[in-house]
């Protein structure tokens, strides 16, 4: 594992701490999209089946529970427990026009034609356009907490190391994976418009607010 | 079949 891959897992982690955390503190989900965090919850659950029929490493099983066991436990907060505050009003984006494409993109090109591989593929492809109901979501208000922009920021981060790790790992061990680089390529540009906001404008302000 | 190599990955 190179130092990019190791900051990638780290800062993936932080985002989805911070997340937690903004939530459990404030008591409220306001501005969160429950939408996105189904489909994360999704994605981490096709993609890690793998823990149920091979182990890879003590930090590859503990890091993969502790996505999937976060991932849940933010839909349930957002869902249940402080389901009051939720926005679901402005949390208005058809996951269906994701989910369904993604999922016969993922039967159409892939690995292997097997039940596993497919819903990995799935996952890879999911993962990539994720994070839309949500930047849908702050288009549509107009502004993000600034905490949301710290999830966002660390989260967007954790596939541009992972971009930079495949490179290293092309040019030191000739390795690469044509399916998780295009995805991974499709879903760090999504987030380029917001870092670029987060960096400019992000600055000293209590909110980021972003031009529809 | 993606190798385990990326399987290896989070």
């Amino acid at each position: 594992m190179n130092i990019f891959r190791l900051t990638g897992d780290l800062s993936h982690l932080a985002a989805i701490i911070i997340l937690l955390l903004k939530i459990w503190k404030t008591r409220s989900c306001a501005g969160i999209s429950g939408k996105s965090q189904i489909l994360f919850a999704l994605v981490f659950t096709s993609r890690y089946l793998d823990l149920l029929t091979s182990f890879i490493s003590l930090y590859n099983t503990t890091m993969k529970v502790i996505y999937i066991g976060c991932a849940y436990a933010t839909v349930y907060l957002i869902y249940a427990k402080f389901k009051a505050t939720y926005d679901g009003n402005h949390d208005t984006f058809r996951v269906e026009f994701l989910v369904v494409p993604v999922g016969g993109l993922a039967f159409l090109v892939n690995h292997d034609f097997s039940p596993l591989e497919i819903l990995w593929t799935f996952s890879i492809y999911l993962e990539s356009v994720a994070i839309l109901p949500q930047l849908f979501m702050i288009s549509k208000t107009g502004e993000a907490e600034t905490i949301t922009t710290h999830y966002l920021f660390f989260l967007g981060l954790y596939r541009a190391l992972y971009l930079i790790n495949w490179i290293w790992r092309f040019y030191f061990e000739g390795f690469f994976d044509m399916i998780a680089i295009v995805a991974g390529v499709v879903q760090t540009i999504l987030y380029c418009d917001f870092f670029y906001l987060y960096v400019t404008k992000g600055e000293g302000r209590s909110q980021l607010s972003i031009p529809t | 079949e993606a190798t385990d190599s990326i399987k290896d990955e989070l």
